[in-house]
This record gives C-alpha cells, structure tokens and sequence, in this order.
C-alpha cells in the first residue's frame, strides 16, 4: 500500500467540479427541489443563492419531514415552504487547498462535503466514492 | 500505514448486526415503508419477508419516483402499492466470510452492502462508514 497516493494529496484533486453538481436555490419552494432530488436520484444536494455562494443542504428527508403531519402528508405545503425553510445550514465544509486527510476525516461522517473558495463561492464536493475509489486501487496493488 | 489492518479482515469483522438496521417487509404499502425512511432518516433500507430472507432494498427516491405523476404526486398511490412493487431486487450480496477487499469493491458503487448467510437468511450491513472509519485510523498513525 502507497499511502502516499493519500498522504500528499490535497482535496482539489478529488473535486467533483461545481457544473457536474446538481443544486438548488435558497429561494425555491419546496416542489422544484423535490422533483430535482427525485429526477437526479440524489439523497442530497447543495443549497446556493444566485450569486452561487453556498448556503446548506437540502434531502429528501428533510423535506418529507417538513410535510409529514400528524394526521396525513400535508403535501400543499410543497408549493407554500421554501428551501431555506427546511435546509441544513450547520454543514461542514472544505477548502481546495486543505489536506486530504481532513477530506477524509469529514467523510466518515458525511457522505459529501461541499467545497468552497475563500469568499464562500462554491467550488464542487467531495465524496466518500472518490475517496473509496483511490483505497480500492492503493489495496489491489 | 499499516495495510494488515484491511488485508487480514473479514467482512463480518465490520458487520452492523441485523437487530441494528431498520427494514420494511415486501408486504408493506409504500406509505409504511415512507413513514419508516423519514422516522429514521436512513435514504434506503433493506427489504425481508416474514422468514427473515433479502429481497432487496428500498429508498426514498423510489418511493417518491413510483408515485411522481405527469401532472401532480399520485398520493394516493402510497397506500395501493406495495415494496415489493417499487424495491430494487438487483443488489449486490456478501458473505460474512468474505474477505474485505471484495467489500471494498462493492461500496465504491453502493453506500452499503446487504450480508447475508447461504441459505439466505439476512445477516446485516456492510457500509462505507465502517469501511472510512478504519481508513482515517490507519492513515492517522
Ligand atoms: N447518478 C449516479 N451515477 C452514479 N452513481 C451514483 C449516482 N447517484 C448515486 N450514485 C452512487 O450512490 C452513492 C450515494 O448517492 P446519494 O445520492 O445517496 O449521495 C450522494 C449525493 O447526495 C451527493 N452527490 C454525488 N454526486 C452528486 C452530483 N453530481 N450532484 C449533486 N449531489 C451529488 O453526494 C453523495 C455521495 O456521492 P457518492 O458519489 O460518494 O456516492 C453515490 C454514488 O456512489
Ligand atoms: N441515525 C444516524 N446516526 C448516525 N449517522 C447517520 C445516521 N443516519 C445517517 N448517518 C450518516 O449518514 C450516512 C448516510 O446515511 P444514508 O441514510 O444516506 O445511507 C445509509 C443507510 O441507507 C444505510 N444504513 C446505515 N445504517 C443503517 C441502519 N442502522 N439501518 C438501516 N439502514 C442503515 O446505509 C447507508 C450508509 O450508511 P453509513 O453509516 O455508511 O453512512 C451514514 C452515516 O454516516
């Protein structure tokens, strides 16, 4: 095993870029961000603004939590709440520059960290599969 | 780094037992199955029938796909439809016995693994999780 494919890396070399990352917008109702989730398949996806500054998270299940009442599925509350409402703001998040091993660290816990530049502009996310990806190669060596 | 660490393990040694996961029964109505993904907020969880064996694995998303209609979400669709209708039955399946690497091979593509024993009886999970945990340790000594 090379743990140097891991030790000297930094977490730009495993970006997702930002252009192949599906978001949504703090401002959007709940329904857009729904169907975006459901058409794209993905559990999570970022939350920005339209200056593309990154704001939180948003899931499928923070948004069926948001309608799940006691009696029924208040679905009319889809076209009323917006996703800043619902999202997760309290994310980590990770430099382009920073270590690999904070990359990893994070992602024990998390199943993507998005990546921002000094500013707050959103540069991409790294995920657990890049990291696992790199390990299943290191180990069959 | 000290590769022993994975190149001696067993899938079982990272095992998160049966009575740790929440599963749903092909015989369940989709609006069972969404109640039990949004109280636990797991994305996808495994599908077994009343003796305990896999079928396969069940996720929000596809819950939210079977029911998204052209026009609006077919809610009523949740309490016609059943699991076994919307699951995936094309999964993946390991052994306890089986050594890690192939697990590792697995969670590149699929956040966890169903392990099950020969006669196909529902052991429990194998996930990415226990797999970077593991990592981070190894890397950090
Ligand atoms: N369209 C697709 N094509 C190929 N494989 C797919 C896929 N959708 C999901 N997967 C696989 O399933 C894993 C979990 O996806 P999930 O949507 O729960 O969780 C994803 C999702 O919430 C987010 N994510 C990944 N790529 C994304 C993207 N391009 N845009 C927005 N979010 C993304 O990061 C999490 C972890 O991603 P990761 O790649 O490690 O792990 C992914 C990947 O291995
Ligand atoms: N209640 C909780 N407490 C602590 N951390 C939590 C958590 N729920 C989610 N997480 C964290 O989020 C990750 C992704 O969860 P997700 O539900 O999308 O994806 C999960 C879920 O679909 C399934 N899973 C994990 N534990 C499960 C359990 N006890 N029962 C049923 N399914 C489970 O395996 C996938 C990967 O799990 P993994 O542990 O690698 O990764 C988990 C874990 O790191």
């Amino acid at each position: 095993f090379d743990s140097k494919e891991f030790l000297d890396k930094t977490v730009g070399q495993f970006l997702i870029p930002a252009d192949k990352v599906a978001h949504v917008q703090v401002g959007n109702y709940l329904n857009h961000a729904l169907l975006v989730l459901t058409k794209t398949g993905y559990s999570a996806i970022p939350v920005l603004d339209t200056s593309y500054k990154l704001h939180g998270l948003i899931s499928i299940t923070m948004i069926m939590d948001a309608i799940l009442g006691l009696e029924r599925i208040e679905f009319e509350r889809l076209e009323k709440m917006k996703v800043e409402e619902v999202m997760n703001k309290d994310i980590p998040r990770l430099s382009l520059n920073d270590h690999i091993i904070r990359g990893i660290d994070l992602v024990v816990n998390h199943p993507f960290v998005c990546v921002e530049n000094e500013e707050g502009y959103f540069e991409g996310i790294f995920t657990r599969r890049e990291v696992l990806k790199r390990l299943k190669k290191q180990l069959r060596r």
